[in-house]
């Protein structure tokens, strides 16, 4: 564990938090993609199988099932809250994520370290969640003025894993034996999915405006 | 000899 791991995964928890607290204090969703939260979910799912078998430290164990836990309530919310989901934009909500799905697996089918049911499904979690933001990104263009919590929970996710990026560098000059190019490559592209967003998140709030991505 | 992945991170 290094500061910068231990940055990222409260960044990536301050963001889950700021999204919850948007969906219970506001009662509304508006401008969340139900299709990145569910994405997020079979994320958490396929990569945290492992709470089953391998036990790493408490920290990760519990972290796991917080993820978990968050991922699931902000899917209940917004599809099954006799409110909230009535907030719920579904027609700004368009993107195709079934592709991302099936694309993930064939890529992680063909791209693995080992060809064995935990090791393809813990590939195929890194392969999606690189990909997951997509959906939330591409409604985020189509809503028009983003509220203050939304454009907050995104640049969040975006910080956790560019804090992530630093951990590896990092992780790699110090520790003997560390790598994995998987997650490295499916991470860089990951966290320059969100350069875009960020541009426009740092110019929005250095001109003192609201959040609008063209 | 690397390994492949530690499988500790999140």
């Amino acid at each position: 564990m290094n500061v910068f791991r231990l940055a990222g995964d409260l960044t990536h928890l301050l963001s889950l938090v700021v999204l919850l607290l948007k969906i219970v204090a506001t009662k509304s969703c508006r401008g969340v993609s139900a299709k990145t939260q569910e994405l997020y979910a079979i994320v958490f799912v396929t990569r945290y199988l492992d709470l089953l078998f391998s036990f790493v430290s408490l920290y990760n164990s519990v972290m796991k099932v917080v993820f978990l836990g968050s991922a699931f309530s902000i899917v209940y919310f917004m599809r099954y809250h006799k409110v909230v989901r009535h907030t719920y934009d579904r027609e700004l909500d368009t993107f195709r994520s079934s592709f991302l799905v099936a694309g993930s697996m064939v890529l992680a089918l063909l791209i693995n370290s080992k060809y064995t049911f935990f090791e393809v499904l813990w590939t195929f979690s890194i392969y999606l969640e690189a990909v997951a933001i997509l959906p939330q990104l591409v409604m985020l263009q189509r809503t028009g003025n983003i509220d203050n919590l939304t454009g907050n929970y995104v640049f969040l996710l975006g910080m956790y894993r560019g804090l992530y990026i630093l951990n590896w560098i990092y992780r790699y000059s110090t520790e003997r034996r560390y790598w994995q190019m998987i997650v490295w490559v499916s991470g860089i592209i990951q966290t320059a999915l969100y350069a875009d967003f960020f541009y426009y998140y740092l110019k929005c709030w250095n001109e003192n405006r609201t959040l609008v991505i063209p | 000899v690397h390994h492949t992945h530690a499988k500790d991170e999140l």
